[in-house]
């Protein structure tokens, strides 16, 4: 459905949701999920952005979450529970080299729907913002799709930049949410 | 109709809210 914007305003496909996570561990995981704001055009996205801290500046255990507006950021959203996540690990140094353009490029191609006919089938991303790693994730929804999924993937590696020599792989949510992090399979690699 | 943003048209308006 398209959004209706103010006159003037450049309207998006979808009205979009950012999420704020921060880990405090005397709170459940659902109460340490915040809706920040909604928006539904191309200059409040940029507006919202501006405003906001800036990925890497995040303290360990904060994630920010950008959803179209309708479903929440886990896998028991019913739009996502049979889907899964195109993942992107960074090592640590690239928390200060890389993670803040892979996040915005990431937000770029959610609102600028440039997965082409596959734009649909993506719910959202998600930044994990952690000691040990950072992580970025483009989440669909549906697992099952190859063609969609792959394709995806391969616009979405080539918007990051990445080198062919570079593999990432699609992780469904039925295996993510049954195994530990990093035994989950790739069930779809570019 | 889709509304479709490549990243460039995107980008150009990043400077113009970032100072407001």
């Amino acid at each position: 459905v398209l959004v209706a914007a103010p006159l003037g305003k450049h309207p998006l496909q979808h009205r979009w949701a950012l999420w704020f996570f921060k880990n405090d561990k005397s709170k459940t995981w659902q109460a340490n999920l915040r809706l920040v704001t909604k928006f539904s055009t191309v200059e409040d996205f940029w507006a919202l952005y501006s405003h906001i801290q800036l990925a890497s500046k995040l303290t360990s255990g904060c994630d920010y979450s950008l959803f179209k507006d309708g479903i929440e950021p886990m896998w028991e959203d019913n739009r996502n529970k049979c889907g899964g996540r195109w993942l992107i690990t960074l090592a640590k140094q690239q928390r200060h080299t890389e993670l803040d353009h892979f996040w915005l490029e990431t937000l770029l191609c959610l609102i600028g729907e440039s997965f082409g006919e596959y734009s649909s089938e993506v719910c959202g991303a998600v930044i994990n913002i952690r000691a040990k790693g950072d992580k970025i994730a483009v989440w669909t929804c549906e697992a099952e799709d190859r063609d969609g999924v792959t394709h995806i993937g391969r616009v979405y590696k080539e918007r990051l930049g990445l080198s062919s020599k570079v593999v990432i792989g699609y992780q469904a949510h039925a295996d993510t949410a049954t195994k530990s992090g990093s035994l989950t399979k790739n069930k779809f690699v570019v | 109709e889709k509304k479709r943003y490549d990243r460039e048209f995107l980008l150009g308006f990043q400077f113009i809210f970032a100072s407001m």
